[in-house]
């Protein structure tokens, strides 16, 4: 079990600052377990550097870091272990428009193996879907008004 | 084992039977505020079997039973399904498709379905794992809480790891 | 005591559901005393319906719905009384395009008689405002960049 | 009284002494994430005699002195101060601007100004309450709090009204 454990850490560990640096270049981040001997008895903390900057508590961060940070962690897992479709509401809430490109950028390429299902507002996120599926209210409620082709 | 379809019938502010079909790779849905963008996300963990109705931005199950709009009376029951494919067999099942419904009433009698046979919350469970789908796996991230992980405390975030190793 | 809660209560409601309507039209929406005998032994709720739907329970409400309303309550306070000025960190990141819009005339309108200083990714704020303020990373730290008369 | 002007000095991710004139009108703060902008708005409330560090999302109070970046060191200190208009004589002072400033050390050590006097907190609060500005005031929505105001219990919600009436 412990050594089952530690194979997985270590490939989402390194899974995780991989997609990280790529999501925020010169910044670096990784997970750290609080108990290597006993990862049972202790949790697993998250430890980001922005570029240039110092180790910061995870409280300090920004709203867009801790967005990056966060896609980081949830792509680590996917990379590990995959599931067959993600759904993501309203993630880029929070990012600037370059940091909203890349992770754009980031879905395009894991909906090559995944299927992705994405609500968002952002033009970058929307025009790289392969299909755009459009929601309104009409009379009888909500319901499916218009499904287009991206990239159209 | 991706999802291929969507049907909505009377689920939140959904007031009718609504067909939502997708593609194996990348979905982008668009709206306005309050169009259904997030009740249709609902609907998916719905079926996967989540029991937190709050968790669903419900008080209580039957409040996801479309409740009237427009002059459109409430209605008695709601039923939501997903249609999944399998030609990958991820499913123990010999099919190309496999079908996964629930569907719950105003009494609260809560049925799930398997490609139309009766099925228990643990069958459903036990039968999405082998494709590894939880229903409240990190595969799906509501609104607002992508911030939610980083935050977290260092145990819960341990146990994500437990999960899926 | 109690006539001036209650005074103070019936303006915040009367602009609360002014300013609701502006900004969600066939909407409706109200503030509701839980105890209107003794307002200080219960609390307060919103009551909203968004156009054409039936009165729903805050909770089933959309993130963008949510925003409109808290914007309805947190001007009408303004109007009952007002700040000297008012500080707004992404308010408008739930707000689709028409909604981000209708937020940014609202406070191009109250901004006659306060000061707003105004955090934001949209364009439809950014291009309201009186002045922009550039912000960014420097090698010592965080510095103003750029400040620009709005409009320009 | 509105703010004319804000002093960062080695506040947050301010590693120096940075000035940020502002007008009466509106005005909207842009830039990258990281850059600094939530940071300008938790050193108003800094000033203002807020309390809670936590909600400058600071573990202590000296956490909001700058600690470093890009071989720069950390500093000893943080001040920040706000001029405000005064001609509308708002505040019981006669002149036609109003200076309020914070300090503290890494020691703790923590002082208020009022127009470069010494001052405390109590007589900030005071002071700022003559012009309808509270440290907590709903004046201020952090990032990420707007759809509180809903979300928060009724009583809380009727407290808001009881502080402004
Ligand atoms: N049981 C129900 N019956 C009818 N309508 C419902 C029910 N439950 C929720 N709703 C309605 O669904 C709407 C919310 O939809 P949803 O949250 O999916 O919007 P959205 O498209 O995600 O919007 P946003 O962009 O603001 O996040 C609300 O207007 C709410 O009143
Ligand atoms: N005491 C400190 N010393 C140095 N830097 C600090 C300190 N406290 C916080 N920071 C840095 O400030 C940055 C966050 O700044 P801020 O939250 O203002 O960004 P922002 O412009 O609001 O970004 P976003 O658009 O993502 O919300 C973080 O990178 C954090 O490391
Ligand atoms: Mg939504
Ligand atoms: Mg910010």
């Amino acid at each position: 079990k412990l050594a089952v454990f530690m194979e997985a850490f270590e490939a989402i560990n390194r899974s995780f600052k991989e997609i990280f640096s790529q999501l925020s270049p010169e910044g670096e981040a990784e997970l750290i377990l609080e108990n290597y001997g006993d990862p049972f008895e202790g949790g697993l903390e998250i430890r980001a550097k922005p570029a240039g900057k110092e180790v910061r508590s995870i409280e300090s961060m920004s709203g867009g870091e801790k967005t990056l940070t966060a896609l980081a962690f949830v792509f680590g897992l996917a990379r590990y272990k995959p599931a067959p479709f993600y759904v993501l509401d309203e993630a880029d809430m929070f990012l600037d428009g370059d940091n909203g490109e890349k992770f754009a950028n980031l879905v395009k390429e894991f909906s090559k193996s995944a299927q992705f299902i994405v609500v968002s507002f952002r033009e970058s996120m929307v025009s790289s879907a392969d299909q755009l599926i459009g929601v309104a209210m009409q009379d009888a409620g909500s319901d499916i008004v218009s499904v287009k082709l991206g990239g159209q | 084992a991706y999802i291929k379809e969507i049907t909505l019938h009377n689920f939140k502010s959904f007031g009718k039977r609504v067909v939502v079909s997708l593609p194996k790779g990348f979905t982008a849905v668009v709206g306005a505020n309050g169009s259904g963008k997030s009740n249709i996300i609902d609907g998916i963990c719905f079926v996967l079997g989540r029991r937190s109705s709050k968790s669903m931005r419900a008080d209580r199950l039957v409040d996801l039973i479309f409740n009237g709009s427009n002059g459109r009376p409430p209605a008695d029951f709601t039923e939501v399904s997903l249609i999944f494919d399998n030609t990958d067999s991820a499913f123990p099942i010999d099919s190309s498709n496999v079908t996964v419904s629930r569907k719950v009433n105003r009494a609260g009698y809560c049925a799930y379905r398997i490609n139309d046979r009766m099925a228990t919350r643990t069958e459903i469970i036990e039968l999405l794992s082998h494709a590894a789908i939880n229903p409240d796996g990190y595969n799906i991230i509501m609104q607002g809480d992508i911030v939610k992980i980083v935050e977290m405390n260092a145990a819960d975030r341990r146990k994500i790891i437990d999960e899926v190793s």
